[in-house]
């Protein structure tokens, strides 16, 4: 149950390249990995997606951080690499930690747990809200929806069915 | 400087 993913929203006044898309300034593009769609594995904007077609989706918690254009760029590669889905540690929250993770500052990075599971990040982010900071921490944060979805790497145009 | 802003979510 429950799902996590991350969110990249491009601030660099022109516009730039985020996992495998081109993203305009102002705009934000959401990744994750899912293992009740078809196909399953990475997409590009499903969440949006998934709520804007009446999909059951919950309140968040979330916590966000700046990225340089030498942090994007590890972030890309992550996101690019990182395409399949499986049920044990290598599922929603595996991904959103690895690839937030591969940035962050030692007292900002998550733990999904032994088990990788959403409510363990969940926990991890209540944590770090408290410990960092309580402004760069959210509860029902808005899930940008600015782009159609995309599957994989290279990204593919197409909509999942969950 | 950054260019960008990065956010991860989580839900369940």
């Amino acid at each position: 149950a429950g799902h996590a993913w991350i969110s990249i929203t491009n601030y660099n006044g022109s516009s730039l390249k985020i996992g495998g898309l081109t993203v305009d300034d102002g705009k934000s593009i959401t990744v994750g990995t899912w293992g009740n769609t078809d196909p399953k594995g990475l997409w590009y904007n499903a969440e949006g997606y998934a709520q804007s077609t009446g999909v059951y989706w919950g309140d968040s918690v979330s916590i966000q951080r700046p990225l340089r254009q030498q942090d994007l760029a590890v972030v890309n590669q992550n996101i690019t690499t990182h395409t399949s889905w499986g049920l044990v540690n290598n599922n929603c929250s595996t991904f959103a930690s690895l690839v937030w993770n591969s940035v962050a500052t030692e007292d900002e990075k998550v733990d999904a747990g032994m088990i990788n599971l959403p409510g363990n990040l969940v926990s991890s982010i209540k944590e770090i809200g408290a410990n960092v900071s309580w402004s760069l921490y959210a509860e029902g944060y808005r899930v940008p929806f600015d782009y159609p979805t995309y599957y994989g790497n290279p990204p593919i145009r197409k909509n999942p069915t969950f | 400087m950054s260019v960008a802003v990065m956010r991860i979510y989580a839900l369940g």
